[in-house]
């Protein structure tokens, strides 16, 4: 099984 | 002071029903331009993303820009109270610490009025960039119901790969595998527009929970690009939309 990516990595908080 | 006028219930129903299973706790906030709000879930793997411009509105007035913590499985418990035909008006004082919700029949013979605690919640937003997607697909809403639907029975997750041949839905799984194409029609109702091909994987349970804002529209919008995230989009009335973005699974 592929592993789940953390959304927040992709995108800066702001 | 807030105050926002929609003509049927029925639309904030299916907008809370389109939330509800991803996000429990979220806050709205409200300006002259109209409504947003942005939430991830629990496990920060999908993120939802509402906006409502002032056209979506039978009346809107919002004088200073307001935050309302909304509990969404209270909100969902008190709009269920009404019927869809009834109109409702959102209000709230400008440092509100509860959303006045009055629900008004078609005859105006019935008028119910619920108040609703807010809450104070800390939560991180996201700046989502402009992205320039490899694949863009729109087709009939209830075609990807279906397909996440039957997906799910067979994995957990979803590949999903899209060449200018069409979009293709695969899962494999301990049952056996699925495979559904869908080629761009003449007619227009599945339009798809490659840059570059892509397959990605993604987590069909998320899938299939955005599929609950297939009330909202006929057609749903998907975009795909290498290295960021899916994103599912619902318009709701020309004067708004509903968002969901999902982060690719990644071979370890």
């Amino acid at each position: 099984e592929p592993l789940q990516n953390d959304l927040a990595e992709y995108y800066d908080k702001l | 002071m807030l105050e926002a006028r929609l003509g049927e219930t029925q639309l904030l129903k299916k907008i809370v029903d389109a939330l509800k299973e991803i996000i429990s706790l979220s806050t709205l906030d409200c300006s002259e331009t109209g409504m947003q709000l942005q939430s991830m879930d629990n496990s920060h793997v999908s993120l939802v993303s509402l906006s409502l411009q002032t056209g979506c509105f039978e009346k809107y007035r919002c004088d200073r820009n307001v935050s309302l913590g909304l509990d969404l499985k209270s909100l969902s418990k008190v709009v269920k109270s009404a019927s869809g035909d009834d109109s409702v008006t959102l209000s709230a004082a400008d440092k509100a610490d509860k959303l006045l919700l009055s629900f008004e029949s078609d005859n105006k013979s019935r008028t119910a009025d619920y108040e609703l605690k807010l809450l104070n919640l800390d939560q991180d937003h996201l700046g989502i960039p402009d992205t320039n997607y490899a694949c863009t697909v729109q087709m009939p809403s209830s075609e990807f119901a279906r397909i996440c639907r039957d997906m799910s029975m067979f994995s957990e997750t979803v590949v999903i790969s899209c060449t200018k041949q069409g979009i293709k839905f695969s899962a494999n799984g301990d049952l056996g595998s699925a495979n559904i194409k869908l080629a761009e029609t003449s007619k227009g109702d599945i339009t798809i527009d490659v840059e570059e091909p892509i397959t990605q994987s993604f987590a069909g349970r998320y899938l299939n929970t955005f599929t609950r804002a297939t009330p909202l529209s006929d057609r749903v919008k998907i975009c795909l690009a290498p290295e960021v995230p899916l994103l599912v989009e619902y318009s709701i009335e020309d004067y708004g939309y509903i968002r969901y973005y999902l982060a690719p699974k990644v071979d370890d």
